[in-house]
């Protein structure tokens, strides 16, 4: 299973549509204090299925809609599609090239999409499960939480690997 | 096929031995688990430095920490392998020497898993195979760029001169 | 000639605005109390980094959240200068022109206020008067040496490119 | 006030007397992780008094001593000493020079000095009190704890400084 392309549209800062493509090896991302790095890491979490808004830092839904600024208006939706290579038969679906959508909107509303057919939050949840969340995705600094956890939650850590 | 955890744990703590050795460049650490009675499912580290005694996590410097804490991920990695990773600057508290180290482990897990690193450290984008740059403007929208490894590290020195 | 709690909390909130535009160049933030009755000693504060909208703590980058503690840290020595203070890479997530800003406001206060700053960022080395190398040797001793700007700068770089 | 000198000898990693003499304005301290940077840090907060060594990574006084390595062999005692150029008065004390000096033995003995004087710990922390020690030595990560602890402990930095 291989990251293909990450696209965002009003997912927190990414107000206007942004495409980030992804090869084989290791894909660097860098940038100014604030520019929108971490945001990115949330939106792949998000697309993945997220359902604790205190991962994203934020609340809520409507924390992570594009909120405005002193010159551009606040957005009424954001969507995050994922799209993945799964020539390798990783994921059980019977398609080489898998999507994974999720829109959220200022009404309340949410949707989710495994190519292009609408299905349930849980759905996508249990199509990502077998990528083992707690040790892909490092938000920043938890590198000393993974070791600073009680051990209890450590084991977490194991479990997920096991 | 899931393993017990008892068969995982005893393979990451093998790995992590392994890990720390060649993210430290030589010393010892170990992985092991509490005594089940009085402390379910606990686990504990202890770390040697190369040169150094045996210590508790508590003692170790911010970036032994921090390299530390790579070591475990990078084990259970190479135990039971995702597809790809996230990492967001994990590397903030490593020196330059950690920071080589550190890519070049990624860069030996990187031919089975792919990552995606979030870094200001130069070191580390000189390991990436692709590089993206974020900025945002004064209408607060983040933009992005693809970047060549060359024009990434000027656009980090220039940032750094122009404002000296 | 201690002042009270509240006027003292004024003059910090009044110069945590000004060292908050200056750190970052722009924006606003505004430090408050609580209401007494319902949350006693309660302190908030809400930032707008410039061109950004305003924000609680919790939704700010990871620089964005260091230089605003350093901001508020600067503002209480302002208001009540100690003679001395030392500060543990405190710089360590900001980016290469926050190093510049953060360099800038202590070498300000360093005229009133001596300052030690244990860094590994080159902006805020080349903002220092005195130098002090620290290394530890094979036999787990540390050690210290006196160092140059031009030396401190080229044994951050030396450590990097003798790695690469 | 000023920092005049800081001479550690036995304390933590410092097993050779080490000297670190300090100007006006900024030093800068420099080097690799693990080189002994932070221990500088906790040598000065243990000579000003501090009695928690939760705050120094540690649990008792033995943690402090020098503990051997695999080359060197424990040793039995720890010294700080910090000289500290009083010329306009800040410290209520009738010199222009103060020397405060710190021991720690591994039998659990420990010694506190002011200009050669033997005083009692509270001594040194009485008069180093007015330093105002919560926003004057800033440890390693603790940058977020001041903006993330609870409001009332954040107010305790105010108080510190009124
Ligand atoms: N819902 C939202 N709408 C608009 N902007 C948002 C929203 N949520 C967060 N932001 C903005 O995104 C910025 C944070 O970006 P992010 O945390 O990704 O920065 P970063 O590049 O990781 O920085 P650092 O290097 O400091 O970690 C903040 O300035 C914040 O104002
Ligand atoms: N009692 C002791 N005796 C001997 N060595 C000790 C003792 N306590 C700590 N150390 C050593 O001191 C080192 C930690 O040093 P310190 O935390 O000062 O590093 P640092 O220079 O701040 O590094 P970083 O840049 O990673 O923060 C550890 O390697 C530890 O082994
Ligand atoms: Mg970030
Ligand atoms: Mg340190």
């Amino acid at each position: 299973l291989l990251l293909k392309r990450l696209d965002i549209h009003g997912f927190k800062s990414f107000a206007t549509p942004t495409t980030f493509a992804f090869d084989r090896g290791i894909t660097a991302i860098v940038g100014p204090n604030g520019s929108g790095k971490s945001n990115v890491s949330e939106a792949l979490r998000w697309v993945l299925g997220e359902s604790q808004y205190s991962n994203l830092r934020g609340r809520k839904t409507e924390d992570i809609l594009f909120a405005g600024s002193d010159r551009r208006a606040p957005l009424g939706m954001a969507e995050v599609v994922l799209t993945l290579d799964n020539s390798d038969g990783d994921l059980p679906l019977e398609f080489s090239e898998i999507t994974v959508a999720r829109r959220a909107y200022r009404s309340g509303e949410s949707q989710y999409l495994i190519n292009g057919s609408r299905v349930r939050l849980k759905d996508i949840q249990q199509l990502t499960a077998p990528l083992g969340q707690s040790h892909t995705i490092i938000g920043q600094g938890l590198v000393d939480a993974v070791l600073s956890q009680r051990p209890e939650d450590r084991r977490g850590l194991f479990e997920h690997a096991a | 096929m899931a393993n017990s955890f008892s068969e995982t744990f005893t393979e990451v703590a093998a790995e992590f031995e392994q890990t720390f050795k060649r993210l430290f460049g030589g010393g010892t650490a170990k992985l092991s688990q509490r005594d089940e009675e009085d402390e379910p499912g606990g686990v504990d580290i202890v770390a040697q430095p190369p040169g150094k005694r045996l210590q508790g996590l508590n003692q170790l410097s911010g970036g032994e920490r921090a390299l530390t804490a790579v070591a475990l991920l990078v084990a259970i990695q190479r135990v039971n392998p995702s597809p790809f990773c996230l990492l967001d600057e994990v590397d903030a508290a490593l020196d330059e020497s950690n920071v080589v180290r550190f890519k070049d482990e990624l860069r030996d897990l990187a031919t089975t898993t792919q990552f995606v690193v979030i870094t200001h450290n130069r070191g580390t984008i000189e390991g990436a195979d692709t590089l993206y740059g974020v900025t945002m403007g004064d209408d607060g929208v983040s933009r992005t760029i693809s970047l060549r490894l060359d024009e990434a590290i000027q656009a980090v020195e220039e940032q750094q001169t122009a404002s000296v």
